[in-house]
């Protein structure tokens, strides 16, 4: 997981 | 992660807190929309595909179990429950919830940032998510005394969408390939939609009388 990606948001 | 995302995932996480302690303990679902909680539900479900695929961080696969959890019972309550059950005003209840699915996964398959399963299905949660509060939203207009606990359920969630946008302002000058549309817009539109409640949230508090929404 990268650390600019949305995807890591709820 | 920032200051607004962290505050944003515990207004989230307080609003369904309120939302299970009223129902747990007061054995009442009166004024809470069994439409929003099951699109809420769908929402959770298709966005948390990843849960056992990618792990991003224990805080991150928590929640998820948390909202998962939360939302699903939510609706076991309100459907299930004997004594939750009579308190639901059904007859109020009445917006075509099921009409919102079919729009959101077109829109989803059109537009989306890659073709696949999941990411259809992650954005599709993000369209439904953006809308999913209208039935609520609808059933509040209706409800002639909103009890404290709904009230700040929905200010929760409200505020949930507010920080989150603070969230992606600062994620998008602090890190250096930021750029989301979806989310972005989305996220927009559903908290817009909760501006008109704020508002007479706001009045109500100021002048200390119990919230109502005009007709």
């Amino acid at each position: 997981e990268t650390e600019d990606d949305a995807h890591d948001e709820l | 992660m920032n200051i607004f995302r962290l505050a944003g995932d515990m207004t989230h996480l307080a609003s369904v807190l309120v939302l299970l302690l009223k129902i747990h303990t007061i054995k009442s679902c009166a004024g809470i929309s069994l439409k929003t909680q099951e699109l809420f539900a769908i929402v959770f479900a298709s966005r948390y595909l990843d849960i056992f695929t990618d792990f991003i961080s224990l805080y991150n696969t928590l929640m998820k179990l948390i909202f998962l959890g939360s939302s699903f019972s939510i609706v076991w309550y309100i459907r299930r429950h004997k004594l939750v059950r009579r308190s639901y005003d059904k007859d109020q209840d009445t917006f075509r919830h099921y009409f919102l699915l079919l729009p959101c996964f077109i829109l989803a398959l059109l537009i989306n940032e890659k073709f696949t399963f999941k990411e259809v299905m992650w954005t599709f949660s993000l369209y439904l998510e953006a809308v999913a509060i209208l039935p609520q939203l609808v059933l509040l207009q209706r409800t002639k005394n909103i009890d404290n606990l709904t009230g700040q359920y929905v200010f929760l969630l409200g505020a949930y969408r507010g920080l989150y946008i603070l969230n992606w302002i600062y994620r998008y000058f602090t890190e250096p390939h930021y750029v989301h549309w979806i989310p972005w817009i989305s996220g927009l539109v559903q908290t817009l939609l909760y501006a008109d409640f704020f508002y007479y949230y706001f009045e109500s508090w100021k002048n200390n009388k119990k919230l109502q929404l005009p007709a």
